[in-house]
């Protein structure tokens, strides 16, 4: 990430890897953003869901003349099972977003549509919005959830 | 359709039951409103935690339900693996032993899959493969990573 | 209370005074149901917001032949200020609900219709769903309201 | 009608901007979507913690968003007092710093008002003036309660 929400304008890279990891810090300190990002990049059109009312309150606006003219985020995900159609053991997704709100999205450095993005990783299953992705808040509500729409969730993972 | 349906319906149903029973030690279990045609009607999802009567998820408290829908979404991932989860704040409601069993499940569950959990809870922290710090400084985010293997060795 | 949720066929008993009363045990214990039972003495009209589909599902209905045939919660209030006009120094509401979800509301243990009492405790500004009165799960949604939504929550308030 | 609004409009901006700096030590403020027409607009939260740009409540962090509701129905508590508050968890998203401070500030405004926490945070259960425990026996919910006053003494 670079410029991205409370992530100023220096890059911050932080690795994930196998097993679990435990993210934790302060109110305020920047979680919930980490997640934000990993959205972004596989597509997200909802600023909203982001918490912001338009994709440009994304970009760093720290006080003290230090706001960013663009927020960059980049998700590397392994691909040694081929899941995702690019033959490429590593899948890097990466996005920019301007002051006008504009995105620009890459796949492995080479620029590509969002609609050829998102189908490309729908094939491994992964999306903004797949339930893999639980948001601060929402998990007692998904148990809370009608028996129809419970029955349509399971319907949408087959 | 329809078997396709039942076929990924049972294997969670089978892990759900299984995943609820090693977070509180009570059973838990869905069920189609209408066997015969499950399309015409939703899934129910029925708790009977220890010593209780079973009740209808909607009924529970606060941290049975949260334990419910990680439960749930366990099952689900066991049937159709994503390449990695994050979960932020799933335990804000749950006391200290309902976290600490959840911490158990996922630390086990993540030998095969990549578990990213945002918490402000000691339980979790304690059981994880590496730890990320996220802390201000100067209105600005940094992070920190602790892989908790090296620190041990 | 008595019969009422997780609060089995014995009577119990909760005093709370004034200062700061925590109250506190394990998920599921009944925590949040004591806050339901005031909900419901105060003439809570939604069976929903009390998590139950209808009103009949309030009343204890424990394992081992121990379902109760009705659900009693009783709260006393301290009217020495008269904000309640009722003259008396404490004032005791109670509701009984039956299995066919019937509910018997009364003042001072005398009966009183459901709008008599919502009437009299209005003048106090006690109602079921005040302000006062934050349910598990939903602080942060207060800070998520509209900015028109805020603006009406000041105006119901004079 | 106008006038009435605005009077407790700016009682509860300014007990609002007192509570929520006692909080977090940041600034917050209300602020008229139209100052000349209230009605024709709404009423923003605007929230600056320490070090950080003001920025819309809705864009702040889950606990940043719990502090910065407790902190504005605390300010129409002191405009306009109800006999009781309860407030079922309001403590769960925070951490261990914000959950003291707010159980401070709890403590100091319940001398003059009742107030009744759920909570599962020590933080909260240190300051209470009474301690209702509540546990399960053979699947009934039964109570205990402590009255701290008597046990120091
Ligand atoms: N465009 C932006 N520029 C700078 N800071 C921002 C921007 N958007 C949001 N923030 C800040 O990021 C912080 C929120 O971060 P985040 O939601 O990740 O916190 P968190 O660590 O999850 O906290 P909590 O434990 O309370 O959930 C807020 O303080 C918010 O003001
Ligand atoms: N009619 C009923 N009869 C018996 N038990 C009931 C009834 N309705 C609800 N319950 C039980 O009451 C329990 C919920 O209690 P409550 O919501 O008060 O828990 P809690 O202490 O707030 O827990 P948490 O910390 O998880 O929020 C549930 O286990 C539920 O099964
Ligand atoms: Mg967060
Ligand atoms: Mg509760």
């Amino acid at each position: 990430m670079r410029g991205f929400k409370s992530f100023g304008n220096q890059k911050v890279s932080i690795l994930l890897g196998r097993g679990l990891t435990a993210i934790t810090g302060p109110n305020g300190s920047g979680k919930s953003n980490i997640a934000d990002a990993v959205k972004l990049a596989l597509g997200e059109l909802s600023a909203k869901s982001l918490r912001a009312s338009r994709f440009s309150e994304i970009i760093f606006d720290g006080g003290g003349g230090r706001r960013a003219q663009r927020a960059w985020v980049s998700v590397q995900l392994d691909n040694s099972d081929r899941k995702i159609p690019v033959d490429a053991d590593t899948v890097t997704v990466s996005r920019e977003v301007d002051v006008s709100g504009e995105s620009v999205y890459r796949l492995n450095g080479k620029r590509i549509s969002r609609t050829a993005l998102v189908d490309t990783l729908a094939m491994a299953g992964i999306s903004p919005d797949g339930y893999n992705i639980v948001m601060q808040g929402t998990v007692m509500r998904l148990a809370e959830v009608s028996s129809e729409e419970r029955r349509k969730i399971i319907e949408k993972l087959v | 359709k329809r078997e396709v349906f039942l076929k990924a319906y049972r294997a969670i149903k089978e892990k759900f039951a299984e995943y609820f029973h090693r977070i509180t030690g009570g059973k838990a279990w869905l069920q189609l409103e209408n066997e015969e045609d499950p399309f015409s009607g939703g899934v129910d999802l029925i708790a009977q935690f220890p010593g209780k009567s079973p009740r209808l998820i909607s009924g529970a408290s606060g941290g049975e339900k949260s334990v419910a829908a990680v439960a749930f979404l366990l099952a689900m991932q066991s049937m159709s693996p994503l390449p990695f989860y994050i979960f932020d704040e799933i335990d804000a409601h749950l006391d200290a032993r309902n976290a600490e069993r959840l911490a158990e499940l996922l630390r086990e569950l993540s030998k095969d899959s990549q578990f990213i959990v945002i918490t402000l809870k000691d339980a979790m922290i304690a059981r994880a493969d590496r730890v990320v710090g996220v802390y201000l400084r100067n209105g600005v985010s940094n992070v920190v990573t602790l892989s908790i293997g090296e620190v041990v060795a």
